[in-house]
């Protein structure tokens, strides 16, 4: 008497409902805020491609072992992510600093030349984001009231 | 009804003004601008009143609906982009409605701000529960899906204002998901479990310190903030009673398989992360599954408390009756106490208890438990039947430690609460026997005192059986939870070990243990992964 | 005999809480780090 039984027209109407909305199932993007770069767009692969991320992929060792490119990759496509933030703090492991105005990160690339409480002066490499590309800069002042 | 002219077209302004004003600057400081566009709102006299400003998010709420049911069948786009310009539009809406709760009166105005959460949620509910009824099968979720999710989510962005009505907000969004239960409106069954499984509603909801896990896993002090685990009880138990008539045919169609797949995940993480919920809570749930959900069923009932160490069921001469853990209560929730109706009934329970008379009771506890309705699986209360069998299990607990004694299998014996489990093992019939049984093997947990006392109340009413069908069904009801995919409760373990082990049951002289080769096997099995 | 419940992909195994990367009831890997949002300095919210 505890098994199958036959459904209502109650449970039966709600199965039919259901089997309704199984057809437009929520997308997982339907959770997430709007991702300005790479949206979710499920794309089939083979089998044997790896289906889900790689163990420990979300630790700051395994973001320490990525290329710098990756990191501004990373840094400047995903943000508001903890991607982003993971990559923030790579980078500051590979003294790479931020510069809130020019909203680039930098690198002493050699000892500055000047340094007092407001600002330091020298010779730093920079990630131009709209060039993608490591630049170099003389003689660049970083005021310390832009640094992150 | 009969809104005022000209409002809509007022709403449809003010809402293309703030969508442009959002997309010129949608992650700087949109409270910059917000002053100026309440403004706006009120020369076109939004604010007037509180009908106006009902109607006005009425309205609102409506055309963001019109526009997904308009934009999402465009075959031109992909459904990302189509997805990606709603959403954009939508969660400028949501923004409208976050900073209009948030700055609603002053800083401390929490009722203010509240009153005005719940008038949006309500209109959205309104809005959704009429739109399923008029498209019914053409009904989608994707706009009520998103804009309580964006709002959710926004409204527990770090801000000291939402911060200070963090409380209220839960409560609001709880009570409005419960109001949207699948049994309600199945057409938005998917997106509701997606809704109360996101992991910042899992977090906020049951999330403690540490020091109240603790707490919360005996019944000592009582911990204050215990409003977001009712909440979220209250929600699985939507969920359950949902996919119920489904489970209980168990050829799943793809639709349930689904929704019962997903359910298991949720489940995974309770027992994972917050398994002290699950302790708690197991009761009201076990109320709801129907019998024969065991995995899901077990999958609540190992849960036990992280600070808990529980011993190997499988270590040789492994002494129960001399873990510490046994002495304790667990805490159950809610009181199931509430469930033994009417209340003549309870007190002529608590009657007997006491005076183990009139012996007639006992026959008068079958025909209560019994329902006027003679459908299959339908001919018991079930919620009567398992307050019934968790109150005298604990009235019988309290009893022998009131004597300065233990439960063990001496103490339980001879006494009301033993004349009340023998006489409902051999008067119920099979199908309510059944349930008894599976009422008594739903409290073998993790060790505690309640577990102690139903493993030697299982283990004396085999014993004591005095037919083999007793005792078959009572192996069953075991076997066919110890059978099914991990995991598996160790109360359950430990009893059905020592059921095979002690040679005082003769467990394997039995009939029906090799009344078939493949049973015969079966039980083989199991004791070797048991032994 | 029920499902094999290690193989939902969830990370049953983890010693962290894993709600906090729990991407969904119809998910079968875990929320990748790009997929979690974070509250980090207003200044890395460029675009």
């Amino acid at each position: 008497p505890l098994g199958p039984v036959p459904l209502s027209k109650d449970h039966q109407f709600q199965f039919t409902m259901l089997e309704s909305a199984f057809l437009h199932l929520p997308h997982p993007s339907d959770s997430e805020r709007i991702k300005l770069y790479l949206p979710r767009n499920p794309c089939p692969t083979p089998h044997y491609y790896n289906q889900g991320p790689l163990p420990h992929s979300d630790s700051l060792e395994f973001f320490q072992r990525l290329s710098t490119e990756t990191l501004f990759f990373i840094f400047y496509y995903m943000e508001g992510s903890k991607a982003q933030y993971l990559a923030a703090k790579a980078l500051k492991k590979q003294s790479w600093r931020f510069h809130t105005k020019y909203m680039m990160w930098f690198q002493r690339h050699e000892e500055p030349k000047l340094i007092n409480e407001e600002y330091e002066q020298g010779t730093y490499i920079y990630f131009d984001y709209e060039k993608w590309g490591q630049r170099k800069k003389e003689g660049f002042t970083f005021e310390y009231k832009y640094l992150e | 009804f009969d809104d005022p002219p000209g409002l809509l077209e007022k709403t449809e302004y003010l809402l293309k003004e703030w969508l442009t004003i959002y997309s010129a600057a949608p992650n700087r400081d949109p409270g910059k601008t917000f002053s100026a566009y309440i403004h706006q709102m009120n020369v076109q006299g939004i604010l007037k009143s509180d009908d106006i400003i009902t109607r006005f998010f009425r309205l609102s709420t409506q055309m963001m609906v019109e526009l997904c049911y308009r934009q999402i069948p465009d075959q031109t786009q992909s459904p990302s982009t189509v997805r990606a310009k709603l959403f954009h539009t939508i969660d400028a809406y949501v923004k409208l409605i976050v900073l209009l709760v948030k700055h609603s009166g002053d800083a401390n105005a929490i009722t203010t701000k509240t009153n005005l959460l719940n008038k949006v949620l309500g209109i959205v509910v309104g809005v959704l529960l009429q739109d399923h009824d008029v498209q019914a099968t053409d009904f989608h979720q994707l706009p009520y899906h998103r804009i309580l999710i964006t709002l959710f989510l926004d409204l527990n962005a770090p801000d000291p204002v939402l911060e200070s009505i963090n409380y209220p907000i839960l409560a609001a969004f709880c009570h409005t998901f419960h109001l949207l239960r699948p049994r309600k409106v199945p057409g938005f069954a998917y997106a509701w479990l997606e809704l109360i499984s996101h992991r910042i509603f899992i977090g906020r909801l049951l999330g403690l310190t540490p020091q109240q896990k603790r707490q919360r896993a005996y019944d000592q002090t009582p911990v204050t903030d215990v409003q977001g685990w009712n909440f979220y009880a209250q929600l699985l138990i939507d969920l359950f009673k949902y996919l119920a008539p489904f489970l209980r045919n168990a050829e799943l169609a793809k639709p349930v398989q689904l929704l019962y797949k997903g359910t298991l995940r949720v489940l995974l993480i309770l027992l994972h992360d917050f398994p002290e919920f699950l302790c708690e809570f197991h009761y009201g749930f076990c109320d709801v599954i129907p019998p024969n959900c065991i995995q899901m069923r077990n999958l609540i009932l190992s849960a036990f408390p992280r600070n808990m160490r529980l011993p190997d069921p499988f270590t040789p001469n492994l002494k129960v009756d001399v873990l510490q853990e046994i002495s304790l209560s667990p805490k159950i929730s809610p009181d199931f106490q509430c469930y033994i109706q009417p209340s003549s009934f309870k007190k002529d329970l608590d009657l007997y208890l006491k005076t183990r008379a009139p012996v007639t009771f006992l026959s008068e506890i079958r025909t209560t438990m019994q329902q006027s309705c003679c459908e299959p699986g339908m001919r018991y209360n079930l919620s009567l039947l398992n307050a019934i069998v968790l109150y005298v299990g604990t009235q019988a607990i309290q009893h022998i430690r009131s004597k300065g004694l233990v439960p063990n299998t001496s103490t339980i014996a001879h006494s009301a609460h033993m004349d009340i489990f023998q006489n409902l093992s051999v008067d119920l019939d099979t199908e309510g026997r059944y349930l008894f049984l599976n009422a008594i093997a739903n409290q073998l947990r993790f060790p505690n005192s309640h577990t102690h006392y139903f493993s030697c109340t299982l283990l004396y009413l085999f014993a004591e059986a005095n037919s083999e069908a007793i005792q078959e069904q009572i192996t069953r009801v075991l076997l066919e939870r110890l059978i099914v995919n991990r995991p598996h409760p160790w109360g359950l373990l430990i009893t059905f070990i020592e059921l095979i082990k002690n040679p005082a049951y003769k467990f394997w002289h039995h009939e029906f243990v090799h009344c078939a080769p493949e049973i015969e096997k079966l039980f083989e099995s199991v004791a070797r992964s048991c032994m | 005999l029920g499902q094999d419940l290690t193989a939902l992909g969830l990370n049953l195994n983890s010693p962290e809480n894993i709600y906090p990367t729990f991407a969904g009831p119809w998910a079968d890997a875990p929320c990748r780090p790009q997929d979690v949002e974070f509250h980090g300095p207003p200044e890395y919210i460029i675009n």
